[in-house]
C-alpha cells in the first residue's frame, strides 16, 4: 500500500458516500444517472467475485464489501425507493455501446483466459467508461447540483491518484499492470473536461453549468 | 503479468 493508492481509495469511498447521502437526505436522485450507477454495480460485482476465495487483507475485504453494498443501495434508491425523482428523460445514454465493446475486448485482451480473470478485465474496461452516461446527462441538462459535482470530482480524482500509485509500484515494487494503467488513463482523460469546469467554476462558488 | 487471479488492488 502507498499514499497514492490509499488517498485514491479514500477519495473513491467518499464519492460513493457523498452520492448515497445526497440521495438519501434530499430523498431525490435528480440529476443522477441511474445507468452509470448500474454500470458501477456491474463493475464491482464482476471485479470482486474473488471476495470469498482470495483474502488479501481485512482492509481489502471490508472495502470491497462496502463498495458492493453501497453500489447496490444506490441503484435501489434510484430505481426503486426514489424512482419518482429519477430523471429518465435525460438519462438516455445507450449503455449497450459500453457493455458490448468492453465485454468483447476483455475476451481479446487479458492477462489470463480464465472466467475470473476475464470478468476482472471486463470490470476494469467497463469502469473506465462507466461515468459516460452521467457526464452525458450533465451535458444534456446543461448543469449539475454542486453536491453532484463534488461527487464527480472525488470519483475522477480516485483513478487519477491510482495512476500515481502505479508509477510508485512500478518504481518500488516492479509491479506493472498495463491493462489497469491504460484503462485508468482513459478513465482519467474522460474527466478532464469536467475537472476544468469544476476548478474554474465550482471552486469559485459558481454552479457547474456546461455551455449548452 | 501481475498476480493473475491475485489482484490486490480495489
Amino acid at each position: 500500500m502507498n499514499i497514492f493508492r490509499f488517498l485514491g481509495d479514500i477519495s473513491h469511498l467518499s464519492a460513493i458516500i457523498i452520492l448515497l447521502l445526497k440521495i438519501w437526505k434530499s430523498r431525490s436522485c435528480a440529476g443522477i444517472s441511474g445507468k452509470s450507477q448500474l454500470l458501477f454495480a456491474i463493475v464491482f460485482t464482476t471485479r470482486y467475485l474473488d471476495l470469498f476465495t482470495n483474502f488479501i487483507s481485512f482492509y481489502n475485504t471490508s472495502m470491497k464489501v462496502v463498495y458492493v453494498a453501497s453500489s447496490y443501495a444506490t441503484v435501489w434508491m434510484i430505481y426503486s425507493k426514489f424512482k419518482a425523482t429519477y430523471d429518465g428523460n435525460h438519462d438516455t445514454f445507450r449503455v449497450e455501446f459500453l457493455i458490448v465493446p468492453t465485454a468483447i475486448l476483455s475476451f481479446l485482451v487479458n492477462h489470463d483466459f480464465t472466467p475470473l480473470e476475464i470478468l476482472w478485465t471486463f470490470s476494469i474496461y467497463l469502469e473506465s467508461v462507466a461515468i459516460l452516461p452521467q457526464l452525458f446527462m450533465v451535458s444534456k441538462t446543461g448543469e449539475a447540483e454542486t453536491i453532484t459535482s463534488h461527487y464527480l470530482f472525488a470519483l475522477g480524482i480516485y483513478r487519477t491518484l491510482y495512476l500515481f500509485n502505479w508509477i510508485w509500484r512500478y518504481q518500488f515494487e516492479e509491479f506493472f499492470d498495463l491493462i489497469a494503467i491504460v484503462a485508468g488513463l482513459v478513465q482519467t482523460v474522460l474527466y478532464c473536461d469536467f475537472f476544468y469546469l469544476y476548478i474554474t467554476k465550482v471552486l469559485k462558488g459558481k454552479k457547474l453549468s456546461l455551455p449548452a | 503479468p501481475p498476480g493473475v487471479g491475485k489482484h490486490d488492488e480495489l
